[in-house]
């Protein structure tokens, strides 16, 4: 593609394509778009994150990242229609106007660059990242297992040959310590979106535990107006709740990390696919799979807008 | 590349608390090279796991012996594979 309008939004891309749509849409909207990178990955691979900003210096932000799980490609694809989708609305839209009147969002669309890439390359359904631990010949990390938010509780595994293999210590995998230090060094994200598929979930804190987290009643009032949002396209049915309650207790998984730092608006998503194709979802519903997120995405990037802390 | 010829999708639906500590029970045989892609949580919700060819017989054996009910929800994981890359392809001609 020689630019962001004859990208091909409907099929999967490699690492290298998804980066170079990266580089087109910054130039083409430079007074809107950045690119910056926020680390390397195991393998050093540039992990890259764009930031949306009409102005301002650490505005409050959200933060949306696609692809932690190298596997579910529609992930990484609707986040390259959400960063077309959202220089398209700025100044047509006017919530989204609004919001990036107000506000940054910074969206990592390839999360887990060396695994996706191992994707394209040697395993379709490599979920991990690709670093060795010593003393194992099984390799990778899950790395929404390796936060540091009740990190090694039960809900993940000490098994280096297992998916849910949490890694050595929290933080060990350099594509988590990335953005835990940039939310750290950030210090003014509102909400933040972690964005999964297989599953048709909308999720909040917690996942090591059944306890409610203290804005519960807030979290699922919002999670209910976005699924609706969402279902109202196609009519995608979704479930939402706690990680724990509603699928299976997760501990040191990503948003309860955030929400540990004062995050209030955490979520996580699981996008279509009730089990039929698996992580394989057919390219023809990666555009009906990104438009029906969006809905939902813009209802709770809206009340972070509409209520701030 | 990996092949998944043979690989099959497990739906397991575990009726009682002690069927899913069954299925954690598999979860922890590491030689059965399981992919839990919806991993045993309460009873009543449906466990996804992907099987490797080599496995299939124990893990249905397994399931069948302790009453605990399942279907396959993917019959072989190489022809969607398979199929995702000619669709791939086919864009890429385009």
């Amino acid at each position: 593609a020689r630019s962001t309008n004859t990208f091909n939004y409907a099929i999967y891309h490699t690492l290298d394509e998804i980066y170079e749509f990266m580089d087109m849409l910054v130039a083409e909207n430079p007074q809107l778009v950045s690119k910056l990178q926020i680390g390397n990955t195991y393998e050093g691979r540039p992990i890259y994150v764009l930031k949306f900003s009409t102005g301002g210096n650490k505005r409050p932000a959200i933060w949306i990242d696609t692809g932690i799980h190298s596997r579910e490609w529609v992930t990484q694809a609707s986040g390259t229609w959400f960063a077309k989708k959202i220089t398209e609305d700025y100044g047509q839209d006017p919530k989204i106007t609004a919001i990036l009147s107000n506000m940054d969002i910074f969206l990592e669309i390839v999360t887990n660059p060396d695994g996706f890439a191992f994707t394209h390359s040697t395993n379709r359904l490599w979920r991990k990242t690709r670093s060795r631990t010593a003393g194992s010949s099984c390799i990778g990390v899950d790395p929404n297992r390796n936060w540091d938010a009740a990190f090694g509780m039960p809900g993940a595994s000490g098994n280096p040959c297992t998916e849910t293999y949490r890694g050595k210590y929290a933080n060990s995998e350099t594509e988590v310590k990335s953005i835990v230090d940039f939310v750290k060094d950030h210090g003014n994200i509102k909400g933040f979106i972690s964005i999964h598929s297989y599953s048709q979930l909308l999720l909040y804190p917690y996942g090591y535990t059944n306890t409610p987290n203290p804005d519960q009643q807030e979290l699922d009032q919002l999670a209910k107006e976005a699924v609706t949002a969402l279902s109202s396209l196609h009519g995608t049915k979704y479930t939402y709740g706690s990680i724990y309650t509603t699928i299976y207790q997760a501990s040191g998984n990503t948003i309860d990390w955030t929400y540990s730092q004062g995050i209030k608006y955490s979520y996580t998503f699981e996008l279509r696919d009730t089990g039929r194709y698996g992580f394989l979802l057919p390219a023809s519903q990666i555009i009906p799979t990104a438009q029906e997120t969006w809905l939902a995405l813009v209802t709770i990037m809206d009340h972070v807008k509409n209520h701030p802390y | 590349l990996e092949n998944f010829v043979g690989h099959q999708v497990l739906r397991i639906s575990a009726a009682d608390e002690a069927q899913v500590q069954k299925v954690k029970e598999l979860e922890d045989l590491e030689h059965l090279q399981l992919d839990f892609w919806r991993g045993p949580a309460q009873p009543g919700s449906s466990i996804d796991v992907r099987v490797p060819f080599p496995s299939i017989q124990a893990v249905k054996v397994f399931l069948e012996a302790h009453a605990i009910s399942y279907s396959i929800m993917i019959e072989d994981v190489q022809s969607l594979l398979d199929e995702e890359q000619e669709q791939m392809f086919a864009f890429q001609g385009r």
